[in-house]
């Protein structure tokens, strides 16, 4: 493992601590997309499925873990525990899950690298988290007014997505046959969708001022 | 060197 792919699980899942934080701490899940939420848990169920067959390493399967258990439980949160709930937004929070995870179904079956049913999932897995940042960002937009540890959440998400791309540089450059174009595509295409966002984080960071975006 | 259908990333 290189210190990329290191950086980027750890940016990742500081990225989670933050959010857990915020919500368990202050109790609060103002500014957090449901929506974005629920289908990180749906990607990370899709994405694992090999977790007890294809046994990588002990850090794998420990962070695997991390990312289901955190993922479903801030789900929970959000939906059930009975302070929290009441913060989130729900009448902002309209982006409909099926407009991405259709597409993201249809294209994992007709392009993946392999047809099996382990595959295909892992495959929509890969373009659903390409895409499932979006209901955050359109709920971002919409508020506008972002709260630090919200603003820092999709800030260490994006960090994350950014070092990914350096780990398959690298890699390309240092391990014979290592070409994986779903991965990088779709890789590729997730991190633009943040380049908007990092440039306003950007410039509130260096005015020092609270990040806020345009309408 | 793993195959290409043993995924080592998350």
């Amino acid at each position: 493992m290189n210190i990329f792919r290191l950086a980027g699980d750890m940016t990742h899942l500081a990225s989670v601590l933050v959010l857990l934080l915020k919500i368990h701490t202050i109790k609060s899940c103002a500014g957090v997309s449901l929506k974005t939420q629920e289908l990180y848990a749906l990607v990370f169920a899709c994405r694992y499925l090999d977790i007890f067959t294809n046994f990588v390493s002990l850090y794998n399967t420990v962070m695997k873990l991390i990312f289901l258990g955190s993922s479903f439980s801030i789900v929970w949160y959000m939906r059930y525990h009975k302070v929290v709930r009441r913060s989130y937004d729900k009448d902002q929070d309209t982006f409909r899950h099926y407009f991405l995870v259709l597409p993201c179904l249809v294209l994992a079956l007709l392009i993946n690298e392999k047809f099996t049913f382990k595959e295909v999932m892992w495959t929509f897995s890969l373009y659903l988290e390409a895409v499932a940042i979006l209901p955050q960002l359109v709920l971002l937009q919409r508020t506008r007014n972002i709260d630090n540890l919200t603003g820092q959440y999709v800030f260490l998400l994006g960090a994350y997505r950014g070092l990914y791309i350096l780990n398959w540089i690298y890699r390309y450059f240092t391990e014979p046959h290592f070409v994986h174009w779903i991965t990088w595509i779709s890789g590729l295409v997730q991190t633009l969708l943040y380049a908007d966002f990092f440039y306003y984080y950007y410039q509130s960071w260096k005015n020092n001022q609270k990040l806020h975006l345009p309408a | 060197q793993e195959s290409d259908d043993e995924h080592d990333e998350l």
